[in-house]
This record gives C-alpha cells, structure tokens and sequence, in this order.
C-alpha cells in the first residue's frame, strides 16, 4: 500500500499544496490542522469505538461530544468557521446541532431587539437549549399545511399553543427528542378566529432545572432511523399551552397587545435571503462531501491489485492489475472526481452571488413596507421590481442545491460499491458518511419538489423575454440568445 | 462542419453554450406545454424536473468553466500549468460525461449531433479518462482530508490499508464476547476482560 501511493503521488506533476490552497486558502487549512490537533488531544473525540455503538450509546456519546466540543471552542476562542470545522471534523452529528444551526438563526433572524435580549442571548451562551420545530407528523416541506395552533387571547394577552390533532405534532425536530428545553415553534396564528398562516413563537416545553416536560407538553425521541444516530430527533405536541405575548417572534410580523390587531413591521424578503444561505452552503459542501468518498475510493482502487488485465496477459505481464486502472471503475470514478471540483467551484461561486446581493440589499432596503402590505405568501419575485436578483438566485440556489447534493448522494453510493466487498465495512468510512449525509437529498427542501422553483422561475423569464420585457440577466441572456438564434 | 450549433469536442466555450442552448430549448418546450398546450402543473412535473436539472447542470458547468478554462494565465499562475491543464481535463471530463448521460436533450435540442455524442463517448471521455488517471491520487490529496477526519481503513493517506483492515477487525468489540454455542445452555453470550 504505501510504496504503491507513493508511486501514483510521484507520476503525477499536479501540484497538490498549491492546488489544495486553490481550493481552501491557507488560512483555512491552518485552521484545520489547529482544531483537528485540539479535537485528537481530546479523548472524547476518539473515533475507534463509534462504528461498533448502538443508538443509545451513539446518542450519550453525542452528548458528551456536543459539551466538549462547546467547552473547548471556549478553551480555543474558535470562531464560527473553527467550530464548523471541528463539527465536520470530528465526523457525527451532535445532539447541540440544530440549536447552534436553526435555533439561534432563526432568534437571530426573526426576533426583535427586545427578544434578542431576552431568548438570544442565553440562546448564545447556552443557558438555553432550543429546537427549530416546523415539520409535523402529517405535513413535511408544506409550511402552509401545518396545524399547530396559536390563538390570541385578548384577555390575558397570550398565545395559546395547541396540537388539535395527531397529525399536528411536530415530528423529525432535530435536537428536540431529549435535548431541548426550548422550541421556535412555526403555528398558525389565530386572532378573533382569523387565521393569519404560519408564524414562528418561542415556547419553552422542557424544566430548566429537573429538564422534565412543562406541563401540558408531550415530547420525546421519535426512535431509530437511517443515518443520524447520534441526533435526538423528536416529537411534539401541546394541550392548551399558555406562552406570553413576547413569545411571538416580531421582527417581520407582531400583534398589537393592547388592541389585538395584527401588523406587518418588517421585510420578509431577507427570509428567503437565509433559506438562499442555507442552500448555497449545501451546494458549497455537496462537493467536499462528495470527495470524501471520492478520496477514499481513489486510493484504495490505486492500491488493490485484482485480476490480470487480458491484453497484458496476452502479452506476457504477470501479476494482478491495481483496479483504478480498469476503465469500467475509470468511468465510475474519475468523473465523480471532476463533479467534486465541479461543485466546489459552483458552490463557491453561488456564495460569492448570495454576498453581492446581500450588499445589494442593504444598500437598496429591498422589499419596501408598500410592497411588503402585498405580499402573503407570495414568492420573492413577487415581493418588488427590485428583489428580481434574489429571485434568480433564490431559484439557483433551489435547483443548485437539489441537483448537488443528488451527485454527491449518487456519487457516495458509487464510490462504496467500487471498493468492492470492503466497501460494506463500516471501517471502509464510507457507508456511515453516506447514511449521516443522505437527509440533505430531503431537508431544506426534498430534492425533487425544489425543481418545480426552478422550472416557475424560468418559465416566469420565458415569458418576460417573449414580452419584451425581462430583467437583464444571465437567465433571460440565455433565453434571448437562443430565440435569436433557433 | 461539425452539423450543429456547437463545436462540443473542440471548444470549451461551446460546451457551455451547448447547455445554455438545451436549457432554453426546454424552458420554451415546457412554456408551450402549459400556456399554448394548457396541460396540468401536475402533468408537467416530471418535465419540470428535466428542465431544472438542465438548467442547474448549466450553471455547474459554467461556474467550473469560469473557474478553471476562462483564464488560463491566471488559473497557472495559481497552481501552475501541469496543474492548470489537469483542471479543464477535469472540466471537460465533467462536462461531456454529463452530456453524454443526457444525451437526447443535447440531441432534441439541436445543440449536438448524434455523431457528436458517439465521439464523445468513444473518443472523448476515453481520452480523458487515460489523461486524468495519473493525477487521481494527487488531485484527491489536493482535498486535504486528514486521516483522523476520513476514519477509513481503506483512504488512508499512507496506503496501509489491508493492515488497518486487520487491526481494526481485531480489535472490534464483538471479538470481547464469549459465545456458548450449545443450544441445550441457558446462557446465550457475555461479556469478558481480555482480548482476542
């Protein structure tokens, strides 16, 4: 093995270390090798006992790994990219997850200074542990279909939270099973018996102090699934739950305490500038994902001799042929390797729009209240004349995300099953990898249900260029040229 | 010559092109179904998917053109020209095996022959697989994974693969058990100190 890698590394004139910078920067290698050297310091990040645990254990390990890995972004003034990295690094979700990546944005993103004050900070500092509680037992990626209920109550100036239904609980929450003590809970809004659609509330469902169920809440683990051991995903549901008026997450939308009147505050147009986020960092990350299996793939078919190839044979060779070198696993791989690079650079490239169009935003105050009074429910095309850039990168980011993270899924699955018989080991890393990455081809929006986005943006162009009246941008240049040309 | 839009096996910049030319081709088949033809969303859906797939794996093969293929001079003077030639093989190696895969929109769409796509299969990704191969192991290197984030016995960085394999198995925790393989026994397994 390792005189034959050192063959293949000593035939090829690619230079790796700049190319490797190419791809990450040296800033962001060094931040590797720090944090990976503090994890390994470390022995709760040992890895050799993880691929023989249950989930159970998987699941109290996960604990012990989330507290260490805060502990230690503390020890080590980690900044955001240094605690992904040693997120990513230390190769298992933790039961902290969704309170770090969901919980804190969305009080971030969706509270007002006020709340800010009172949930996000102890939110930040973990003196309180929350959840981002959306889906429900009968309704997935259809925010509009939940039935979780939050009625008004003018009389004592409270929301009450209620779970009318089986199908009303709140079902896959990452870091809501046993972790939590606080969900942001998406409900319908309820005032005088209007429905206002969905809307975020804090709710605190867990005992700060003995972490048992508040009362009149249910909540608990949903049990064993696919990939994701070490994730408590749970369930929820409310019986009349009372929460205060400041609960009501306002810094978009808010109801008036002292009349009950329902008021627009806020430009919901950045809402879907976080969901273009969350899905650029998917495409930036199908790449690298993807390269892990491709990697580990690459060597190892460098390294495995198998059968003799027939010309060879004919010719006299003896010994067997390493197996990189049949077309038939050339054909699986090799591609796979250029699609990592592929979607590097795309996902970079995607960042770099969401981050001018950020700029753009600020300075232009996109999604102005007259606009805004219009909106419910509208997609962000439709939200002003200027918000025409978010809508094509909101419908990049949704086909980009969908069609990246299906290569990587596809491709992981490609490069286990071309390491042969050792490609179903569990030591292989390869098959774990697959299982713990598989739900991004469903989260933030199951792959095939995003194409539709794509497909309405672009029919929405085709008929601007017919009209004469379309954006300038690459999508509509596209469509122009071809008309042109056909 | 080439009997189509685009010169897909001589020209990267065709190759963009192409994708542009079937994405539009399906935006405008998939207009006329829903406004001239009034077929359902519903029925359009699995056509939908077609078109963003289109449309995405444009955007990917643009984006990595625009990487590695637009500016030559300033992609060697990042890793060097060896380098630099190795990354558009990657490139074209990516794109036309995609295009390959979808061959019958590139084909309906006008963007490519049928004679342009049985070159590309057998020539033009063959080449490229024969020009990629030397470089695989270096270009995945390139990743920068370390052995500690792999965990696997089989991508080590330092090729011992098969004794890794056998360390591991050895040391697996099912080895600690001790079995009672008689069936008339009440006891079925337990656990034991020591080693196998």
């Amino acid at each position: 093995g390792p005189d034959l890698l050192a063959i293949e590394r000593a035939g090829s004139g690619v230079e790796v270390t700049r190319l490797s910078e190419l791809l990450h920067t040296r800033e962001l290698i060094n931040k590797r090798s720090r944090v990976e050297a503090a994890l390994i310091k470390d022995p709760t990040f040992d890895k050799t006992e993880l691929l023989s645990m249950g989930r159970v254990e998987k699941i109290q390990r996960s604990l012990a790994r989330g507290k260490a890995m805060k502990r230690l972004q503390e020890k080590e003034g980690w900044d955001a990219e240094e605690y992904k990295i040693a997120h990513q690094a230390a190769g298992e979700p933790t039961v902290y997850d969704l309170h770090d990546g969901m919980f804190i944005v969305t009080l971030r993103e969706q509270g007002t200074p006020e709340q800010h004050k009172l949930f996000l900070e102890p939110a930040v500092n973990n003196k309180i542990i929350g959840c981002y509680a959306q889906t429900e037992l009968g309704h997935g990626s259809n925010v509009r279909g939940l039935e979780t209920t939050a009625t008004w109550n003018q009389a004592d100036q409270t929301f009450i939270i209620h779970s009318p239904v089986l199908t009303a609980s709140k079902w896959w929450i990452g870091s809501l099973g046993r972790t939590a003590n606080h969900a942001a809970v998406m409900a319908q809004l309820y005032i005088d018996g209007k429905n206002y659609g969905p809307h975020p509330f804090l709710v605190q469902i867990r005992d700060l102090k003995t972490h048992e169920p508040l009362e009149n809440v249910f909540v608990g683990d949903i049990g064993p699934k696919f990939g994701f051991g070490s994730m408590d995903n749970g369930f929820l549901l409310f019986n009349q739950y009372k929460i205060p008026h400041v609960n009501m997450l306002a810094r978009f939308n808010r109801v008036d305490p002292a009349t009950g009147v329902y008021k627009r505050v806020g430009a919901p147009s950045l809402v879907y500038g976080t969901m273009v986020w969350v899905r650029s960092n998917i495409v930036l990350d199908s790449g690298s994902s993807l390269a892990r299996g491709v990697a580990i793939a690459i060597r190892y078919c460098a390294i495995r001799r198998q059968f003799q190839d027939r010309d060879a044979e004919a010719a006299g060779a003896t010994g067997e042929t390493p197996v990189l070198n049949y077309k038939m696993v050339q054909v699986r791989l090799l591609p796979l390797l250029a699609a990592t690079y592929a979607l590097h650079f795309t996902g970079r490239g995607m960042m770099e729009m969401y981050e001018a169009n950020q700029e753009r935003m600020k300075k232009e105050d996109i999604g102005d209240r007259e606009t805004v009074k219009k909106i419910r429910g509208a997609a962000p095309e439709d939200l002003n004349p200027g918000a025409e850039q978010l809508a094509d990168l909101h419908a990049t980011s949704c086909g980009l995300k969908a069609l990246g993270s299906t290569i990587a899924v596809e491709g992981l699955e490609m490069c286990r099953r071309a390491c042969g018989g050792h490609g179903y080991s569990s030591y292989s890393g390869i098959g774990t990898w697959y299982a713990d990455y598989l739900p991004t081809a469903t989260w933030e929006g199951d792959n095939y249900m995003l194409t539709q986005q794509v497909a309405r943006y672009l029919l929405k162009s085709a008929r601007a260029v017919l009209a004469g009246n379309a954006p300038k941008n690459e999508t509509t240049t596209t469509l122009q040229f071809y008309l042109s040309r056909k | 010559d080439t009997g189509a839009a685009f010169d897909v096996l001589n020209n990267d910049a065709d190759i963009v092109a192409a994708y542009g030319w079937r994405t539009a081709y399906l935006t405008f088949e998939a207009l006329r179904l829903r406004d001239k033809d009034h077929q359902s969303w519903n029925s359009l859906l699995v056509h939908f998917w077609r078109l963003s797939t289109a449309q995405s794996q444009f955007l990917v093969v643009r984006n990595f053109y625009d990487a590695v293929v637009a500016n030559p001079a300033r992609v060697a003077g990042a890793v060097g020209d060896v380098t630099g030639e190795v990354l558009r093989d990657l490139f074209r190696l990516y794109a036309l095996q995609t295009m390959e895969q979808h061959a019958a929109d590139f084909f309906t769409s006008g963007a490519v022959t049928t004679n342009q796509i049985s070159l590309a299969r057998t020539k033009g990704i063959s080449n490229l697989l024969d020009r990629v191969r030397p470089h695989a192991v270096s270009l995945v290197d390139a990743w920068n994974f370390s052995d500690f984030f792999l965990n696997s016995s089989l991508g080590r960085s330092d090729g011992k693969v098969y004794e890794d394999m056998f360390a591991k198995a050895s040391s697996n925790p099912v080895n600690n058990l001790t079995f009672d393989p008689y069936v008339d026994s009440p006891v079925l397994v337990k656990r034991v100190a020591g080693k196998l």
